[in-house]
């Protein structure tokens, strides 16, 4: 454990909180709705010991040993999404007709290792 | 940064940012479902109802509301009773070829909310046809270029009239000729012999003036962008 200086837990792998505005991107005039979503993105890390808030998987587990003996050879697990809803998104295509398509994977609702 | 958005857009489903011209007014099909969906909580949904459209209980993903851009057919000897024929056309080659079609619904819609006190019991005869080849080619008489899909007696002006065209998209899809369709309205039931006189069909046909706009939902599923097919890679 001395080798491995404490994570406080504002530094532990969570969701944080992004609104994505499709004004922002420049898509304001072909998408009807909604005009932004709250997407959320991971952030933090997964140190050692890897706890069972940080949803680990066994390959993280494993990869932290080997990260414990070696860590110039070999990085922490990642944090990423463990968990994402869907969306639906209502736009305009090119013929001006109007599409409203169910789109997976678009808002982070858990992180993990 | 165009790089980026491009392959951004392709990971969305689209080849390139649409750039609307004169968009027409969101159907209110299509924002209801909308906003029935930013209401569920999507945790509680069952994964395997997640390319499904509840409202239709068809298999999609994907629901587009097309603008019919057929023309209105004048003819210089139009039928007796015909108040109205127009072509309707509905521009499906934007479906791409992974996405299956599961549902096509024809809506017509009135515009007229209240009734002339003369012809609240007025019924009247609308018929759709598909159009063939031979149609649009120039052959004189209309009648050997189309096939009769729909007929049927209505009288409610006021309200929308929805037709299953699930069969019909399909083939347009599978044989790549989509000639569009024919729509004929016509004085129906006892009241043809009451109108016999131009005045009084013009009169009889001043309901169906109000004619307002055809569109064709169309849903579709694209087995690439649901949970289904991703759990099995």
């Amino acid at each position: 454990s001395a080798q491995h200086p404490p994570v406080t837990p504002s530094n532990l792998c969570k969701p944080r909180r992004l609104y994505i505005s499709f004004s922002d991107v420049g898509w304001e005039n072909w998408i009807i709705a909604p005009q932004g979503y709250m997407a959320n993105y991971c952030l933090g890390e997964c140190p050692f010991p890897l706890t069972a808030e940080l949803n680990s998987t066994n390959h993280a587990i494993l990869q932290t040993m080997v990260h414990s003996l070696d860590p110039e050879g070999t990085p922490q697990p990642c944090c990423v999404p463990v968990r994402l809803s869907p969306i639906s998104i209502l736009y305009y295509d090119n013929n001006d007709n109007v599409v409203l398509r169910h789109y997976e994977d678009m808002v982070v609702d858990e992180c993990g290792c | 940064l165009s790089l980026q958005e491009s392959l951004l857009l392709k990971s969305l489903g689209l080849s390139a940012k649409p750039s609307p011209k004169s968009p027409i007014p969101v159907p209110s099909v299509l924002w209801r479902i909308f906003q029935k969906r930013k209401m569920l909580p999507a945790p509680n949904k069952d994964p395997a109802d997640a390319c499904r459209v509840e409202e239709f209980n068809v298999p999609g993903n994907i629901i587009r509301v097309f603008a019919d851009q057929g023309h209105f057919i004048h003819s210089t000897q139009p039928p007796r009773l015909l108040c109205l024929q127009k072509r309707l056309y509905f521009n499906l080659s934007v479906l791409e070829e992974d996405e299956s079609l599961t549902m096509a619904q024809l809506e017509v819609k009135f515009s007229h909310n209240s009734y002339h006190a003369s012809s609240q019991r007025q019924v009247f005869e609308l018929r759709l046809y598909r159009s063939s080849q031979m149609v649009l080619r120039g052959v004189p008489s209309p009648e050997r270029g189309r096939k009769l899909l729909v007929g049927q007696s209505f009288a409610q002006l006021h309200q929308s009239l929805l037709f299953n065209l699930t069969g019909v998209a399909k083939e347009w899809r599978t044989h790549g000729r989509n000639l569009g369709l024919i729509l004929e309205i016509s004085v129906g039931g006892g009241d043809a012999a009451s109108a016999p006189t131009s005045e009084g069909l013009r009169n009889v046909c001043a309901n169906v003036d109000a004619f307002l706009a055809a569109s064709l939902l169309v849903v579709t599923l694209n087995p690439q962008q649901c949970g289904a097919a991703r759990s099995r890679r």
